[in-house]
């Protein structure tokens, strides 16, 4: 565990509490993408199967079933939450998130480590991962104003991503046989899709006003 | 190559 590694769970989980403080707090999940948080949840219960299995560090079985309740949770505010599912702007998530499901997978039993069913479920959750982000942006571009929540919690996953990589680099240099080319390429592919939101976001922070996406 | 097992990331 490094300061990047651990800065960067932080990050997301920060992000997701602004999150679900945004939804909770406002009663609201408007401009949230419902796609990129059932995608997430997809995600986490193909990452974390091992949590039946194998045992890393009590940090890291905590940290699973944290990331694993609050992405249920979030998906259960916006589809079934008596007031919350009515502030849903469906019409603006049209993304077809299938592809992506479809795809990950195809490429995970294309290219894997080990072919086993445990490890091309845990590859698949790496590519799902990295393009889970694309319904979201897509749907802040047609958002227009953005809310200040909304856009933190994006800007706080990106950071995340960012802070994996900077953990990346650290490892390399420091620990011996470090090598996870799947995860690298993956994760730089992911931090990618931030580079324009990360411009838009600096630039009305900069400039002082509400963020908008051309 | 680091399988899912050698993955102590989350």
């Amino acid at each position: 565990m490094n300061v990047f590694r651990l800065a960067g769970d932080l990050t997301h989980l920060l992000s997701l509490v602004v999150l679900l403080l945004k939804i909770v707090a406002t009663k609201s999940c408007r401009g949230v993408s419902a796609k990129t948080q059932e995608l997430y949840a997809i995600v986490f219960v193909t990452r974390y199967l091992d949590l039946l299995f194998s045992f890393v560090s009590l940090y890291n079985s905590v940290m699973k079933v944290v990331f694993l309740g609050s992405a249920f949770s979030i998906v259960y505010f916006m589809r079934y939450h008596k007031v919350v599912r009515h502030t849903y702007d469906r019409e603006l998530d049209t993304f077809r998130s299938s592809f992506l499901v479809a795809g990950s997978m195809v490429l995970a039993l294309l290219i894997n480590s080990k072919y086993t069913f445990f490890e091309v479920l845990w590859t698949f959750s790496i590519y799902l991962e990295a393009v889970a982000i694309l319904p979201q942006l897509v749907m802040l571009q047609r958002t227009g104003n953005i809310d200040n929540l909304t856009g933190n919690y994006v800007f706080l996953l990106g950071m995340y991503r960012g802070l994996y990589i900077l953990n990346w680099i650290y490892r390399y240099s420091t620990e011996r046989r470090y090598w996870q080319m799947i995860v690298w390429v993956s994760g730089i592919i992911q931090t990618a899709l931030y580079a324009d939101f990360f411009y838009y976001y600096l630039k009305c922070w900069n400039e002082n006003r509400t963020l908008v996406i051309p | 190559q680091m399988s899912r097992e050698g993955h102590d990331e989350l």
